[in-house]
């Protein structure tokens, strides 16, 4: 464990947190897409199978249950719960996930560390986060103006991978066989995705405007 | 065999 990574994942849990709070406390999910959230269910499914057979720490076991646990808390809320659904923005949220998941399975099947089921599902896992954002920054561009709470969201989700980068970056350089190029190129291709919303969320803040994303 | 990559990362 390095500091990159540690920030990274406590980065991770806090747009996770932030999430829930908009949620919890405006009991509404307006501006945030369920596409996103059930993409990332799907990821967090497919990536800790492992979660009963390989254990590696507490930590690892604790946040593979946190993120497994909310994720699906968010897409049960924002699926059932009355009030919350009613807030969601059904009509601006039609990208087509499903290409993203077909085609991240058959990336998958097609380029993995060992053509063994685990590491399939794994690399299937990490090809569909890398895309897994696409529907919320669509969804965001759609509605124009964008809450306090769901911009730091998303910020929050985009910097946790920009941090992993540089995780991977010094693991390559203090560890002998240290080598995650599946993980590293889509973790590339993931922050990469989010350049154009760093960029209106650093303007929103230097001139202390509303974030504001050109439709 | 070769050990897989144990994925220690989230």
């Amino acid at each position: 464990m390095n500091v990159f990574r540690l920030t990274g994942d406590m980065t991770h849990l806090a747009s996770i947190l932030v999430l829930l709070l908009k949620i919890y406390a405006t009991k509404s999910c307006s501006g945030i897409s369920l596409k996103t959230q059930e993409l990332y269910a799907l990821v967090f499914l497919a990536r800790y199978l492992n979660l009963f057979t390989d254990f590696i720490s507490v930590y690892n076991t604790v946040m593979k249950l946190v993120f497994i646990g909310s994720s699906l808390a968010i897409v049960w809320c924002m699926r059932m719960h009355k009030m919350v659904k009613r807030s969601y923005d059904q009509e601006l949220d039609t990208f087509r996930h499903y290409f993203l998941i077909a085609g991240c399975f058959l990336l998958a099947l097609l380029v993995n560390e060992k053509f063994m089921f685990p590491e399939v599902l794994w690399a299937f896992s990490i090809y569909l986060e890398a895309v897994s954002t696409i529907p919320q920054l669509v969804l965001l561009q759609r509605s124009g103006n964008v809450d306090n709470l769901t911009g730091q969201y998303v910020f929050l989700l985009g910097a946790y991978r920009a941090l992993y980068i540089l995780n991977w970056i010094y693991r390559y350089f203090t560890e002998p066989h240290f080598s995650r190029w599946i993980a590293c190129v889509a973790g590339l291709v993931q922050t990469a995705l989010y350049a154009d919303f760093f960029y209106y969320y650093f303007l929103s803040w230097k001139n202390n405007a509303k974030l504001q994303l050109p439709s | 065999a070769e050990e897989a990559e144990k994925h220690d990362e989230l």
